[in-house]
């Protein structure tokens, strides 16, 4: 089954 | 701050369009426009708007402010407003409102509300300049007539993007389905095109729910884009042209 990836994981707190 | 839209039905587009997705949140106003950045609740989904200043009938920021509001609470008020009413938000420095003011083109009614501003943590996140593997640019009613369908099939779809062709597909209990869109050209309709810049093949899926979500802003804009990168979120941009955009920005489901 795919994972859903959170957003975090791509995009930093800036 | 003070700005003012000849009809109030943009506005309230916008508000539909991301309402349900991200409940409360800041829209941060400087002399170049009103936007907003924020996550859905599970972090999944990333919503960026612009309405530049450019697009207003008048605008003017002294100095840049947040104002955190609810967003069901700012659609409560818009529902106060005929589409072709006027509409003027007014903040002063300070204050911990902000003020609606709502008035028909034959100035015979006027209308003002006020709505309490919320104290918001945001989060912004930096979201890096990205060379796209894959970019679609179809009509918006496409998508979102795509996404309603294969939602009866299954929770996720995997979006293929070949050299002239996108495939949607998914799978579910009761079956599967897929839609192939293949790329045409309208010389005299534009937003009817489907046109498709590969630079390199993409695979990719993502679930549903988060995409149908994005299509409440079909209204919006004829078109939207899709641009896609393997091992990357999507980006769905709704642009509005003079005004600004809605994008939004979905994490792909992969498996481990």
């Amino acid at each position: 089954m795919a994972q859903q990836k959170s957003i975090m994981n791509y995009f930093k707190a800036s | 701050f003070e700005a003012k839209w000849d009809h109030a039905s943009t506005l309230k587009k916008v508000i539909d369009a991301v309402k349900d997705l991200i409940g409360d949140t800041s829209w941060d106003c400087t002399n170049t426009g009103m936007s907003l950045q924020s996550m859905d609740s599970s972090h999944v989904a990333l919503v960026h708007v612009l309405l530049k200043s450019e697009g207003f009938e008048s605008y003017r920021c002294d100095r840049n402010v947040s104002m955190g509001i609810s967003l069901n609470s700012m659609a409560k008020v818009l529902k106060c407003a005929g589409n072709d009413d006027s509409v003027t938000l007014r903040h002063e420095s300070e204050s911990s409102v902000v003020n609606f003011a709502f008035e028909s083109h034959k100035e015979e009614r006027v209308s003002e509300f006020e709505l309490k501003l919320m104290n918001i943590d945001t989060e912004h996140l930096g979201i890096p300049e990205t060379e796209y593997d894959s970019i679609i640019k179809m009509p918006s009613a496409d998508l979102r007539r795509t996404c309603a369908d294969l939602s009866q099939f299954g929770d996720s779809v995997t979006i293929s993007c070949a050299k002239s062709d996108v495939r949607f597909e998914t799978s579910g209990d009761i079956g599967t389905g897929n839609v192939r869109l293949s790329a045409r050209g309208s010389s005299d309709k534009p937003e009817t095109e489907i046109a498709i810049e590969m630079i390199n093949p993409v695979s990719l899926t993502f679930a549903l729910k988060y995409l149908n979500f994005f299509t409440k802003a079909a209204p919006l804009s004829d078109t939207v884009k899709l641009c896609m990168s393997n091992n990357h979120p999507l980006c769905v941009e709704f642009p509005m042209p003079e005004v600004g955009y809605i994008r939004y920005y979905l994490a792909p489901k992969i498996d481990e």
